[in-house]
């Protein structure tokens, strides 16, 4: 464990922990797009299945059952909780997310390291997790009001991913052969989904104005 | 089997 591998994981909890915050103190989920929910509910369903089978560390462990736990609950949320659920803008959330998952699966089954069940998953997710803010950020830009918890909710997850690079870039560094393409060119292409709303994020922040994308 | 070492990551 490094630095920047904990820093990421701190953020990403910390983005995970301000969107179930957001909806759970004031009981809206508005500007959040459900499919975005949805698809890191998959992500993390089909990254963690060795939770109980493959034990690393009580860390990871508690970490694994977190992101399942709040990912999961989130979805929930905004799908059955009676007042959550009534501020949920299902006409603008209309990004075909399903559009994504098959040909994530596809590659996963085309490119991975072994071609064996869990492997395939796991790779699946993380090709899943590349594009899975894609729904969120089309739902950005289309709903004018960026209320700041939102923001900062995609502004963290963005975080964490170009964290986790660093981390990378100091494993394969201190670690020998620590190579993982696959993890390294998916993780950069998550990183660069979030560039030009990094942009409009600090532009906002330096001119400490509203945070609003150019349609 | 020895699970690979990049699994160890969240």
């Amino acid at each position: 464990m490094n630095i920047f591998r904990l820093a990421g994981d701190m953020t990403h909890l910390f983005s995970v922990l301000v969107l179930l915050l957001k909806i759970h103190t004031i009981k809206s989920c508005a500007g959040v797009s459900l499919k975005t929910q949805e698809l890191y509910a998959l992500v993390f369903a089909a990254r963690y299945l060795d939770i109980f089978t493959n034990y690393i560390s009580l860390y990871n462990t508690v970490m694994k059952l977190i992101f399942l736990g709040s990912s999961f609950s989130i979805v929930w949320y905004m799908r059955y909780h009676k007042i959550v659920r009534r501020s949920y803008d299902k006409d603008q959330d209309t990004f075909r997310h399903y559009f994504l998952i098959l040909p994530c699966l596809l590659l996963a089954l085309l490119i991975n390291e072994k071609f064996t069940f869990k492997e395939v998953m796991w790779t699946f997710s993380l090709y899943l997790e590349a594009v899975a803010i894609l729904p969120q950020l089309v739902l950005l830009q289309r709903t004018r009001n960026i209320d700041n918890l939102t923001g900062q909710y995609v502004f963290l997850l963005g975080a964490y991913r170009a964290l986790y690079i660093l981390n990378w870039v100091y494993r394969y560094f201190t670690e020998p052969h620590f190579v993982h393409w696959i993890t390294w060119v998916s993780g950069l292409v998550q990183t660069l989904l979030y560039a030009d709303f990094f942009y409009y994020y600090f532009q906002s922040w330096k001119n400490n104005q509203k945070l609003h994308l150019p349609a | 089997d020895e699970q690979p070492k990049s699994h160890d990551e969240l």
